[in-house]
């Protein structure tokens, strides 16, 4: 080796290094240019957010959590079981998630044709008292956060704190660092979110603004009630969008909404387990005067889940019903999960939710109830009245 | 699943309940 090392001539040649650069960089502007003519092939509007969060979020965010929901709802509400199969199969799932099967109005589980109808089940009459106070729970669950709206924030799980104005879709200015200040954008009631608008980056400020929905700009009023659509066509960017059900605009909620003198705003988050029953009921005399539909993930929304990933709530597909009661204004949002996808509302026929067609993360179309009562403007709902309810896939 | 109110109210307004709590429909959850 010693020998061959000293002996070995060393010649120089000018390797032609220019070829090899010019090769990578025509590689590099033909896949650019690939995907730039993907993109505008892709007429779709399909935007997804940006998931940020520990890597179980990323893992979570890989699945096809809508499609897994449909599956899972086409599985449990279409094929139905055979008789012999129900009494067993239902008390198995009661014992795995804790049902009180002693409350349940209907107690011949044989009747249930499928674990839809089984986990969709009312309640014996008077198995619930309606207590006399100003606000009771709509439903059967735990307590995960409840407490004040400081200045449009509010405090989720584990101090991660909201600030409610972004939860209705507000576009964001780039973050300093958790709170991130809200800009004046008034989101369309289509809205196609920008691709960083729902960046979902842990300890984000969100606000009540991207929770209930905003009021558009530049649209036309247009006068509906519950189920007749209207809709408005537009160009954007050479996108052609549809500027669906709106109806009535609420004013931008943050900035038009005065709370009262003397009054302030609260929130309270209600997480209903599997084995829960599962219909919501008016937690007080109000009056719904209209309601958005969020199409959005489907992410699990259990407390586990929330604190990995604190702002789940934005992002996960939601029925915004928006109305009033004795002291100003008054929201009621059943937030869907994997499982429970769907979400009824027994006044709102017209209303379907984890449809596969529906329009991607950070768009909502809104229904005015107006029609419901020329009187009150909305559709009345006295405390303790049953609203709807969660329905499986 | 999961239901969030939001809701104007009083400066009086109490919540009667914790977090975590267990909570049943139709139950006391805040009063004036």
């Amino acid at each position: 080796f010693n020998e061959a090392w000293k002996k070995t001539k060393v010649t120089w040649y000018p390797i032609p290094i220019g070829i090899g650069i010019t090769f990578i960089a025509f590689q590099h502007m033909f896949r650019v240019y690939a995907r730039e003519k993907r993109k505008k092939q892709d007429t779709s509007t399909e935007i997804r957010p940006i998931i940020i969060g520990p890597w179980q979020v990323y893992l979570i965010d890989t699945l096809p959590l809508r499609a897994l929901s449909r599956l899972w709802g086409r599985i449990n509400n279409e094929y139905n079981l055979p008789v012999w199969l129900r009494e067993p199969c239902f008390k198995f799932y009661s014992w795995i998630f804790k049902c009180n099967l002693e409350e349940i109005e209907n107690t011949d589980l044989k009747s249930y044709p499928n674990l839809g109808s089984f986990f969709y089940r009312s309640l014996k009459p008077g198995v619930r008292p309606i207590e006399n106070a100003a606000l009771v729970s709509p439903a059967d669950g735990r307590v995960l956060s409840f407490g004040l709206v400081n200045n449009g924030k509010v405090e989720q799980v584990k101090g991660i704190t909201y600030s409610l104005d972004a939860f209705l879709g507000h576009k964001r200015k780039e973050g300093k660092d958790d709170v991130i200040e809200q800009e004046k954008h008034v989101v369309t009631s289509t809205h196609i979110a920008d691709e960083k608008e729902f960046a979902n980056v842990n300890g984000i400020a969100y606000s009540l603004d991207a929770l209930l929905g905003v009021d558009p700009a530049g649209a036309t009023k247009q006068d509906s009630s519950v189920g007749e659509d209207a809709s408005v066509r537009f160009e954007e960017n050479g996108f052609q969008k549809e500027l669906a059900v709106v109806t009535k605009f609420a004013t931008p909620f943050s900035s038009a909404h005065k709370v009262r003198e003397g009054n302030t705003l609260y929130f309270c988050v209600i997480y209903l387990a599997p084995g829960d029953y599962h219909r919501f009921h008016s937690p007080t005399n109000w009056v719904v005067e209209m309601r958005r539909h969020f199409a959005g993930e489907l992410f699990s929304v259990s407390p586990y889940m929330l604190k990995m990933l604190p702002d789940l709530l934005v992002l996960n597909e939601r029925v915004a019903l928006l109305g009033r009661w004795r002291y100003g204004f008054f929201s009621m949002i059943p937030v869907g999960a994997t499982n429970v996808g769907s979400i009824r509302i027994d006044f709102d026929k017209a209303l379907r939710t984890n449809r596969r067609e529906d329009l991607p993360v950070g768009t909502y179309t809104e229904v005015s109830y107006k029609k419901a009562s020329k009187l009150l403007g909305g559709q009345p709902l006295r405390t303790g009245d049953e609203m709807g309810g969660f329905c499986l896939g | 699943s999961t239901i969030v109110l939001v809701f104007e109210a009083p400066f009086e307004f109490r919540f009667c309940m914790k977090p975590g709590q267990k909570i049943k429909y139709g139950q006391k959850i805040g009063e004036i």
